[in-house]
Formats: structure tokens, C-alpha cells, sequence
């Protein structure tokens, strides 16, 4: 998982 | 997810609900700023290009295409509904779009957590956020006047940005590595510029009284 955490985020 | 998290976004629906109430049933969007409106439709089709690469959950997806579609059907309401068109207070509402827009161009360009296409997309649009409300508010100084659908849907807007903040405190203190500058110092900026908003609904609110604006 390369995406950045806060990309879970809306 | 969290409590924080899901209110923050339960809250974001309630305001984008309240103002297509206002819209689609009184049929008027006066007091709304379209070049708020469309800085959000920007804001989300800029963060939401991922919607067909990455999948977090159904949630998620579903909540992109709510926000995508709500503020589309908003702007297309407010520019080409005849009934709606009409109440719009385009004299107001002048603020220049491209004066929020180039500097949050130029600061996702220079700061960002990575280079790539997705990335600078993805900060431009938490940028602009933090200032899309800037001409919504400049034109509820001007008009002042405001009525209880629009106050009830600013009030949403900042409850949600919020929210966002506490989800943010508690992922920290609950998830290793979660940290976030960019999102974090943006989002504060947001949340801050609803502090005087917030301040005169306040005041509204418990004196009972109908919310104005000094001029």
C-alpha cells in the first residue's frame, strides 16, 4: 500500500 | 472509521441536503455564493480522481459520487434553472475565482507529499477547500440578511470541518504513522475562517434572535 493514509479520508 | 469521522461526514450530507432543500423546493438560492459552489465542484472533481483506481470501502465511493453529483446538480441549478437562476444575487456575488485558484495551484505545485500527477491534484484540492467558503462568506457580509436554510447550511459546513479536526487528534493518538501536515494545517485554516461565522450564529442562537452580520 504506497497511497498515503489520509486518502481513506473524504 | 470513527465516531469523529462519521459525523464530520454525516454533517458535510446534512449541509449539501439542506442546501438542495433549499434549492430544488423553494426553488431559490438566494444568499448562496456560485463561486463557492463551484470552487467545491473543482474541490471534488480534483480529489476524487482516484474514484476508479483506488477503493477503500463502498462508503467511500458512494460518499464521491454523492459529492460529486450534489455539487454538479448545485451549480447546474443556480446557472441554468430559470426559476432558481432568477433569485441569484449575481451582483453580490463577484468574487474572482482565479485569485484562490492560482495560489493554491502554485502551492500544491511547490508543497506536497509526493510528486506525481494524483498527488498535486489531491493537495491542490485540500487547498482550495480551505478557501473555497471565502466568497460565500464575503457574500453573506454583503447581503446580510441571511436566512435560516442558508445560516443552517454554513453552520453544517464548519460542524463538519470540525469533526474533521477531532478525527484527526484521535487517528493520531490511535493509528502509528498517521501524520498529515498538509491535510492537517489546511484543514485548520478552513475551520478557522468559520470562527466569526460561527461566533454571530452563536450569538443568534441564544438571544433567539434572526442571524446578521455586522456590516
Amino acid at each position: 500500500q504506497d497511497q498515503p493514509q489520509n486518502h481513506d479520508e473524504l | 472509521m470513527n465516531i469523529f469521522r462519521l459525523a464530520g461526514d454525516m454533517t458535510h450530507l446534512a449541509s449539501v441536503l439542506v442546501l438542495l432543500l433549499k434549492i430544488h423546493t423553494i426553488k431559490s438560492c438566494a444568499g448562496v455564493s456560485l463561486k463557492t459552489q463551484e470552487l467545491y465542484v473543482i474541490v471534488f472533481a480534483t480529489r476524487y480522481l482516484d474514484i476508479f483506481t483506488s477503493f477503500v470501502s463502498i462508503y467511500n465511493s458512494l460518499m464521491k459520487l454523492i459529492f460529486l453529483g450534489s455539487s454538479f446538480s448545485i451549480v447546474w441549478y443556480m446557472r441554468y434553472h430559470k426559476a432558481v437562476h432568477r433569485t441569484y444575487d449575481r451582483e453580490q456575488d463577484t468574487f474572482r475565482h482565479w485569485f484562490l485558484m492560482l495560489p493554491c495551484i502554485l502551492l500544491a505545485l511547490l508543497i506536497h507529499e509526493k510528486f506525481t500527477f494524483f498527488e498535486v491534484m489531491w493537495t491542490f484540492s485540500l487547498y482550495l477547500e480551505a478557501v473555497a467558503i471565502l466568497p460565500q462568506l464575503v457574500l453573506l457580509q454583503r447581503t446580510r440578511n441571511i436566512d435560516n436554510l442558508t445560516g443552517q447550511y454554513i453552520f453544517l459546513l464548519g460542524g463538519y470541518r470540525g469533526f474533521y479536526i477531532l478525527n484527526w487528534i484521535y487517528r493520531y493518538f490511535t493509528e502509528p504513522h498517521y501524520v498529515h501536515w498538509i491535510t492537517w494545517i489546511s484543514g485548520l485554516v478552513q475551520t478557522l475562517l468559520y470562527a466569526d461565522f460561527f461566533y454571530y450564529y452563536f450569538l443568534s442562537w441564544k438571544n433567539n434572535k434572526k442571524l446578521q452580520l455586522p456590516a
